[in-house]
């Protein structure tokens, strides 16, 4: 790239561009000739404990409507196979040791992929916590999203609203919040764009509650410490494997496509997700195999 | 068709509504992994014997699956010694120029061929410290070597051959050297 300050790296139809402290800036969609800005940050919301209704197992409750960085400093290392084009990955190492990422884009495909590991999530202060990445654009989507239904048909959500009744908002950041078994996505009918955003496992998902227009948050960790008094009778606060709490590792597929496109894009995508090919090794030797 | 009803009985319970919600208590949760693990081990079993009867009835190998590779860990490959590696996909179309990362250990020269001893590309890439530090992860991995694998027919299976050398071949894994954007 010209801009020294900057990094692009391509993949099959995209150029995804990066700052020079390695966090992604921009996304140019060549065969569109159309770009959007994007930024991918990690926020936590502190969980309500107190005397009211405690956020857990069942419900999703914030104490604050607002999220807090969860880090802003960032180490990160750029592997580019110059030669084969076989590896393109950012490894991004956040000031916090309970957050690391690594972004990788491929020559062959058209999703940037997002490789995340989170946890144990520090709950010394005695306050609960609740992880969300963020994917943040400069997309107009009309404070509406789109979340899939079972891996079904996608369904139309929309800010402080529902379809069949006025709805009285109580809760603004849970009483937004949506199942998300396979994708979430995002429309700019004006550019005819859509951003969606591919999961490896059900999550809850929504807009941003600071800036409901061209983001999208998925929560990908809690970890609560007192019980929401629904039946479980128990904290949300698994200890994994050493007992400090527990680390999980996920990964989310941006696809940034014309609206039209986007179907045929995500649809085969999931499945291909959902079952990715399993690898097992033998001891055969080679000639038998053969 | 007992180890199969196995994996069958261990989804009905997974539908229970605590075990997709995650509402279930702490002990049912460890209760739930252990189920679905017994009966994923079942079903492994099953795939050895179809591939028992596929191959020559001289071999008597099982089959090692990766269970851990979500954690980029992989005892089997992790040794430093020669493999075959088979790929089957499950999907109903192809799949093109699909990445295969598999966790290695240092200090040995990797390369891939294809089942006409053809050489592909591969490369290795460091696992990050925040991925080689998550606990309970038992490895001796700290790469990963990556190639891609052309085309994998619908439900098909393509076989790799995974070569590990003690000098450098001509058609070894390039290391990849990370470069920091601020230098």
């Amino acid at each position: 790239n010209d801009d020294k300050s900057k990094w692009q790296v391509l993949t099959k139809n995209l150029i995804v561009e990066f700052y020079s402290n390695g966090t992604i800036s921009r996304i140019f969609i060549d065969k569109l000739h159309q770009s959007i800005s994007i930024s991918n940050e990690f926020r936590l919301y502190h969980g309500a404990g107190g005397t009211g209704r405690h956020s857990g197992a069942y419900i999703f409750r914030p104490n604050e409507q607002k999220t807090f960085p969860v880090t802003n400093k960032i180490k990160s290392t750029f592997f580019i196979d110059r030669k084969y084009h076989i590896v393109q990955e950012v490894h991004q190492q956040f000031d916090s040791s309970f957050v690391g990422q690594i972004i990788r884009m491929d020559k062959y495909n058209d999703n940037v992929e997002f490789d995340f590991v989170v946890g144990p999530i520090p709950v010394n202060d005695q306050i609960g916590k609740e992880i969300v990445v963020r994917y943040k654009t400069d997309l107009e989507n009309d404070e509406t999203f789109y979340t899939d239904a079972n891996g079904r048909q996608m369904l139309r959500r929309r800010w402080n609203y529902r379809p069949s009744w006025k709805y009285n908002v109580q809760e603004p950041i849970s009483g937004n919040y949506y199942p998300v078994n396979s994708r979430i996505a995002i429309r700019d009918e004006k550019q005819s764009l859509q951003m969606t955003i591919m999961t490896d496992r059900s999550q809850g998902g929504s807009l941003s509650p600071e800036q409901i227009n061209g983001s999208i948050d998925i929560m990908i960790h809690r970890r609560l410490l007192h019980d929401d008094y629904f039946g479980v009778g128990e904290a949300l606060n698994e200890p994994g494997v050493d007992g400090h709490g527990l680390v999980i590792r996920g990964k989310h597929l941006l696809l940034l496509n014309s609206i039209k496109q986007s179907a045929s894009e995500h649809r085969p995508l999931a499945q291909q997700m959902f079952m990715e090919p399993i690898i097992s090794f033998t001891s055969i030797e080679s000639n038998k195999q053969a | 068709e007992m180890n199969l009803t196995k994996m069958r009985e261990a989804m009905g319970v997974m539908q229970h509504h605590d075990a997709v919600t995650g509402t279930e208590k702490q002990h049912v949760a460890f209760n739930y992994a252990k189920m679905l693990d017994s009966a994923m081990l079942q079903c492994r079993h099953i795939i050895n014997e179809s591939y028992k009867k596929l191959l020559p009835k001289s071999s008597t190998s099982e089959h090692e699956f990766c269970p851990y590779l979500n954690i980029s860990s992989c005892p089997t490959t992790e040794m430093g010694e020669s493999r075959i590696i088979y790929l089957y996909n499950p999907l109903g179309h192809r799949l093109i120029n699909h990445t295969v990362r598999l966790p290695i250990k240092n200090g040995y020269y990797y390369r891939i061929q294809d089942q006409n001893n053809q050489s592909v590309p591969s490369v290795l890439v460091p696992i990050p410290e925040f991925v080689q530090k998550i606990p309970g992860r038992k490895s001796v991995a700290t790469k990963e070597l990556v190639f891609r694998v052309p085309v994998i027919e619908p439900l098909g299976i393509t076989t790799m051959y995974m070569y590990v050398d003690k000098n450098e071949q001509p058609n070894s894994a390039i290391e990849i050297k990370g470069e920091n954007p601020d230098d």
